[in-house]
């Protein structure tokens, strides 16, 4: 463990602390997408198979839990709880052209042809675009609450800290894996036009307002 | 190919 992971853990736990917050104060979740969630749901659950399996450490352990529950928590608020605050019409992301080029390039890309390695590398290519519907919805609606930035922010850096994660232990223990730090350079590219409103504008004080 | 070593990363 190195303090790049450590922030970066402590990041992405904080990203979903936000948001399961912001839905049960709101009691609404206008403007999140339901289906990057579910992506996110998908992704936990694909990755932490080995929970039952490979015990690494309490905290490993303890973190899995806690994502998968969240996971599935803000799901269930989401479809089920405050299905009447879910905006339909702008969270429209086919996730199926996410998911099936996931699997594929998981069947062709993968360190073993191992089912368990096969749905790990699945779920690092998933979680790369995981994003792609929140994102969309956002620039579909022209804006986000702050409360919804800060929560995209934080969930930004969680895989921005990993990078830096991966290139102290290529440094210190030559460890490295090639999958997830392109998938993860992926991910955080994706935030950049995200990461420059927010820093510019948010921080500022004002709305995040995409340009129109 | 790199052996599928133990995933400590989460």
């Amino acid at each position: 463990m190195n303090i790049f992971r450590l922030t970066g853990d402590l990041a992405h736990l904080l990203a979903i602390i936000i948001l399961l917050l912001k839905i049960w104060k709101t009691r609404s979740c206008a403007g999140i997408s339901g289906k990057s969630q579910i992506l996110f749901a998908i992704v936990y659950t694909t990755r932490y198979l080995d929970l039952v399996t490979t015990y690494v450490s309490a905290y490993n352990t303890l973190m899995k839990i806690f994502f998968l529950g969240s996971s599935f928590a803000t799901v269930y608020l989401i479809y089920v709880k405050f299905k009447a605050t879910y905006d339909h019409n702008h969270d429209t992301f086919r996730i199926e052209f996410l998911i099936l080029p996931a699997v594929i390039l998981a069947l062709l890309i993968n360190h073993a042809f191992t089912p368990l390695e096969i749905l790990w590398t699945f779920s690092i290519y998933l979680e790369s675009v995981a994003i792609l519907p929140q994102l969309f919805m956002v620039s579909k609606t022209g804006e986000a609450e702050s409360i919804t930035s800060h929560y995209l922010f934080a969930l930004g850096s969680y895989r921005g800290l990993y990078i830096l994660n991966w290139i102290y232990r290529y440094a210190m223990e030559s460890h490295y894996d090639l999958i997830a730090i392109v998938a993860g350079i992926v991910q955080t590219v994706l935030y950049c036009d995200f990461f420059y409103l927010y820093i510019t504008k948010v921080l500022k004080g004002k709305k995040l307002q995409l340009p129109a | 190919k790199k052996e599928a070593q133990v995933k400590d990363e989460l």
